[in-house]
């Protein structure tokens, strides 16, 4: 997290730690994580945590470890290419099935999924929550969590990032409209945040509750604009097979 | 005088031919063997006349009682026989005493007599009939013999029947008297028994036109007469003509022994009675929370009813719970499985769900309630409108008006942290 804060896990119950890669993901249910396609690629096992606040081994014994039980990466997700020149991420989002039900509590608890209607479509200024264990703009990643409040922007904000990165064509990045585009003032999400929910607060009810509008995915940058998973347009391959599989 | 045994003889009065003298008793003691009487015939006879033979007498005793007396000049009446006198005597002895008396002035020679063993008819010369049907004499003896179908008893005199042994087992029918209407037998004892499955009493029903035993004699015994007995109780005995007793017998048991006696005389129509068995009764008993199936005002032995447990009670036999069951009538009057009984269903602790519990229930029979909560705050109950509430149902299950059986879920609550985060401003 760029421009974050220290955070507390009650204040992000749903957030996953995954130990390799170092990464993040969203608890959606008592036995499903939703993460981005490309923490998962490649990884049927995950090594997965909730319940901490902090990643150091000692601490993640007093959370809960969770079991896969499989992984499910949308069949959208173009697989195989290499990480660091990857320019296309659409449909970066994968669900984990877990054999054993976490146990809810004060710091294990889901974030909710957006609703299918269009008040669940981000717009440009709403506010929302990251959090993670990733890079910051002083280390590559951190043992204790971090969270930062960003408005929603729009797309073209990301795409005229300068390009970081030299082995990638800035030309060849993909924008779709399966992403949304966050981010202000150097608070952003960067490597080792990938999968963790990009939460906005519900605007039908009063208190204060939230969904999971993004997932952290990419960026070209950190601490500029980061570009995250749109969760409400996978709502029906999300139920169908969280449905399918349970 | 006294001899053995002979089958013939003479007797002389003394001096015969010559005049007897004055003042002498003599006696002749006359045997024949057994079995034979004796024929006692005068060919002489001269003693003194006197009325009544007061005077002189030759006197003829058998068996204590005279036979005869004689005195005078008696004299042939058949040219073709010589004897003057004679006794057919049915016995085997015989006594003759000769007196005279002191004041003879005449002469008189007595008298020559004989006797003869003869062959007495038993049959016929006895008051007292010998046979209680065919007697028949032989020299010497008799014997009796009975008609067709009668049996001669060991007295060898009297006949009877063979009517005892007759089993009864039929559930219903009629028994009466040998050769009913026609006289019965005498000198029998009928011996019949009515042997019913356990569970029926044998009822006896005997109108009063079908009896007709001789009457009782002045002491009010019956000569004939039909007894029944039946497990410690006797009725009867009973006889005379129409039925002295009630016209329906309850024996309480499922045997009777009937005795139908007869004596040596008086031989009536008989009886003929009928017989049913009728089913043991069990009581009607009174069962809350069943249902009686056939319904009906009373209950006999075999009967078999179906009794069901109302909607949430059931029946448990073991581990395993029921909703009804067979009861039968038993010989005993009781009714079997008796010890089953509809008591309320129990369903049981209700079963834990995940993330909630149940309320510990007051209890968990037929009708109770139980409500099902879910830890909160993190759990919530999926579907709360159906309020977690469940009654325990007569299936033995804890039903949900919404949900049946189903358990309630408890289901994460989502999107709340505990704690708000707080951006901390620089």
């Amino acid at each position: 997290i760029f421009g974050g804060y220290p955070a507390k896990i009650q204040s992000f119950p749903w957030q996953v730690f995954f130990q390799y890669p170092w990464a993040g993901g969203a608890l959606i249910d008592e036995y499903w994580v939703l993460t981005a396609a490309h923490v998962v690629e490649g990884i049927s096992d995950p090594s997965m945590y909730v319940g901490s606040t902090t990643v150091k081994m000692e601490h993640l014994e007093n959370g809960q470890k969770l079991t896969t039980e499989r992984v499910i990466i949308h069949p959208g997700w173009k697989a195989g290419d290499d990480l660091d020149t990857r320019t296309n991420f659409d449909n970066d989002i994968a669900l984990v099935k877990l054999k054993d039900p976490v146990k809810m509590g004060p710091t294990v608890s889901p974030i909710c999924l957006p609703g299918t209607t269009s008040e669940y479509e981000p717009s440009e200024g709403d506010l929302g929550l990251i959090s993670g264990w990733g890079r910051t703009e002083r280390r590559y990643n951190v043992i204790h969590l971090r969270g930062a409040k960003l408005p929603v922007t729009s797309l073209e904000k990301c795409q005229q990032v300068k390009e970081e990165n030299p082995k990638a064509r800035a030309e060849a990045y993909v924008f779709t409209s399966n992403m949304i585009c966050a981010g202000e003032k150097g608070v952003d999400s960067c490597q080792g945040d990938s999968g963790g929910a990009f939460a906005l607060q519900d605007p039908n009810v009063k208190v204060p509750k939230f969904y999971a509008a993004g997932l952290v995915s990419w960026g070209k940058k950190c601490g500029t604009y980061g570009i995250y998973t749109k969760v409400k347009n996978y709502m029906g391959w999300i139920l169908q097979t969280m449905q399918e599989y349970s | 005088i006294s001899a053995e045994p002979t089958m013939h003889g003479e007797i002389l009065s003394p001096n015969y031919p010559q005049a007897y003298p004055n003042e002498i008793e003599k006696t002749w003691d006359i045997e024949v063997p057994e079995g034979f009487g004796i024929h006692l015939y005068f060919t002489h006879l001269d003693i003194e006349l006197s009325e009544n033979c007061e005077y002189d007498s030759v006197q003829i005793i058998s068996g204590g009682v005279e036979e005869g007396r004689l005195c005078g000049q008696k004299v042939s009446k058949n040219p073709d026989s010589p004897i003057v006198e004679d006794f057919q005597i049915p016995y085997n002895k015989v006594q003759v005493i000769f007196k005279s008396d002191f004041s003879n002035e005449e002469r008189f020679t007595g008298f020559a007599a004989y006797y003869a063993a003869i062959d007495v008819n038993e049959c016929t010369d006895f008051m007292d009939v010998p046979c209680s049907h065919f007697c028949n004499n032989f020299i010497g003896g008799y014997f009796c013999s009975c008609p067709p179908e009668y049996f001669l008893h060991e007295d060898m005199r009297n006949c009877g029947v063979n009517c005892s042994g007759d089993v009864f087992t039929a559930l219903i029918g009629e028994i009466s008297s040998p050769n009913y209407p026609n006289p019965y037998p005498e000198n029998s004892r009928c011996e019949y028994q009515i042997l019913l499955e356990e569970g029926f009493q044998v009822v006896v029903t005997l109108r009063r036109e079908d009896f007709d035993v001789g009457p009782a004699d002045s002491e009010g015994s019956c000569q004939d007469s039909l007894t029944f007995a039946a497990k410690n109780q006797q009725f009867g005995p009973y006889c005379g003509n129409g039925f002295p007793g009630p016209q329906t017998i309850e024996t309480h048991s499922n045997t009777l022994d009937i005795v139908f006696q007869t004596d040596l005389t008086g031989q009536e129509k008989g009886w003929k009675l009928r017989y049913h068995g009728d089913p043991i009764p069990c009581p009607k008993e009174f069962s809350a929370n069943s249902v009686w199936e056939p319904e009906k005002a009373k209950y006999v032995f075999k009967d078999v009813v179906k009794i069901s447990c109302v909607d949430g009670f059931e029946v448990v036999e073991g581990n395993v719970g029921s909703t009804f069951f067979y009861s039968t009538c038993q010989s005993n009057g009781q009714w079997s499985n008796s010890r089953l009984e509809c008591q309320p269903v129990d369903c049981g602790i209700p079963e834990p769900i995940q993330n909630g519990r149940a309320d510990d229930p007051e209890n968990t029979l037929f009708g109770s309630v139980i409500r099902y909560s879910c830890e909160e705050p993190h759990y919530y109950m999926e579907h709360e409108e159906h309020g977690g509430l469940y009654r325990c149902a007569a299936n033995g299950s804890w039903v949900n008006d919404e949900l049946g059986i189903e358990l309630p879920k408890c289901v994460p609550v989502c999107g709340v942290p505990t704690e708000p985060f707080k951006v901390q401003q620089r």
